[in-house]
C-alpha cells in the first residue's frame, strides 16, 4: 500500500496547476523511491516529468510499486478542497481503484477526506538519454516567464542563441521584432537573482512559445529554472524542489530543412 | 522554414 504525507497540501497543488493544461490523464508512479510522472502532451511536443522523492514525504510508504491513473481536471477539484497549509496524505491499496486524499489542518482539528476513482491508462514511457547538455542556463524563473511572455506578444516562436557573451532570446513576428540578453550575472545578497551560464560550445534553437509559456507556470515552485541546451535536442526547463525532487519539460525545437 | 518537431523523434520508448 501508498501512504505518502506531505507538510504542505501547497506543493501538490502547484505542480498540479503546472501541468494541467499540458496533460490530462497521467500514471502516477509510486514506489519506494517516490512517485513519478512521466507524460507528454496530445501534440507529442512536448514531454512532463515529475519526481517527488520519497524524502520529500514524512513519513512515506510504499511497499510494491502502484500506478495511479488520475484525470488531472479531477485530481484539481479535489485538490482546491485543501487549504494550501494543509498537511495532504495521499493513500491506495496494492491494485487500487481510488486514491485517497486527506488533508488536516495544522491549525485546527478540522479533517477532509477524498477519493477519486482511478483510471486504467496505458502510457508508453520514454527513455530520456542521459545528455551532457552544450550550455545551462540558470535563472530567475519569475524573469524568464517575463521574456516568454513579453516575446510571445510579437512571435510564435523564440531563438535561444548562447555564446560567451551571453544568452540572447529573440523573435520576429508580423509587427516587429525583439530580443532580451541576459549576461552571467551575480546578487551576493540576493543569489535567487542570479544568472548563471554554463556553455561548452555555441548552441542556437528555435522553440514555440506558446509551450515556453504553459511551462512558465511552474515558476511558483522554484525562485530558479534551468534551462539546458544542445544543438537539435529538445530543450529541459527544470524547476528543482527541496530534497532533489524535481518537476521537467522537454520541448522538441523547430529545425529548418 | 523551420518545422516543430515531435518529442519522440528525440526520446524513444523504453
Amino acid at each position: 500500500m501508498l501512504e505518502a504525507r506531505l507538510e504542505q497540501a501547497n506543493l501538490l497543488k502547484k505542480v498540479v496547476d503546472a501541468i494541467k493544461d499540458l496533460v490530462q490523464d497521467c500514471n502516477f508512479d509510486c514506489n519506494d523511491s517516490g512517485i513519478a510522472l512521466q507524460a507528454m502532451d496530445n501534440s507529442h511536443v512536448a514531454l512532463v516529468s515529475m519526481m517527488l522523492k520519497s524524502e520529500s514525504f514524512s513519513p512515506f510508504r510504499c511497499d510494491r510499486n502502484i500506478a495511479l491513473g488520475i484525470n488531472l481536471t479531477s485530481l484539481t477539484k479535489v485538490l482546491r478542497c485543501a487549504a494550501n497549509e494543509d498537511i495532504l496524505t495521499l493513500k491506495a491499496e496494492d491494485a487500487p481503484d481510488v486514491v485517497n486524499l486527506v488533508f488536516e489542518s495544522a491549525e485546527s482539528d478540522r479533517l477532509s477526506e477524498y477519493d477519486i476513482k482511478l483510471m486504467d491508462i496505458d502510457q508508453e514511457h520514454l527513455g530520456i538519454p542521459e545528455t551532457e547538455y552544450a550550455a545551462t542556463i540558470s535563472m530567475p524563473s519569475a524573469e524568464f516567464q517575463k521574456i516568454c511572455r513579453d516575446l510571445m506578444a510579437l512571435s510564435e516562436s523564440v531563438s535561444i542563441e548562447c555564446t560567451k557573451e551571453g544568452v540572447k532570446f529573440a523573435c520576429s513576428g508580423d509587427i516587429g521584432s525583439g530580443s532580451v540578453t541576459l549576461r552571467s550575472h551575480t546578487n551576493v545578497e540576493k543569489p535567487q537573482l542570479n544568472v548563471e551560464i554554463d556553455l561548452s560550445e555555441p548552441v542556437a534553437l528555435t522553440f514555440s512559445l506558446k509551450y515556453l509559456v504553459n511551462f512558465c507556470k511552474a515558476s511558483g515552485l522554484s525562485e530558479q529554472v534551468r534551462l539546458c541546451l544542445s544543438n537539435e535536442v529538445p530543450l529541459l526547463v527544470e524547476y528543482a524542489l527541496s530534497n532533489n525532487s524535481y518537476l521537467r519539460f522537454y520541448l522538441a525545437p523547430k529545425i529548418g530543412d | 522554414q523551420k518545422k516543430q518537431q515531435s518529442i519522440s523523434n528525440f526520446f524513444t520508448p523504453r
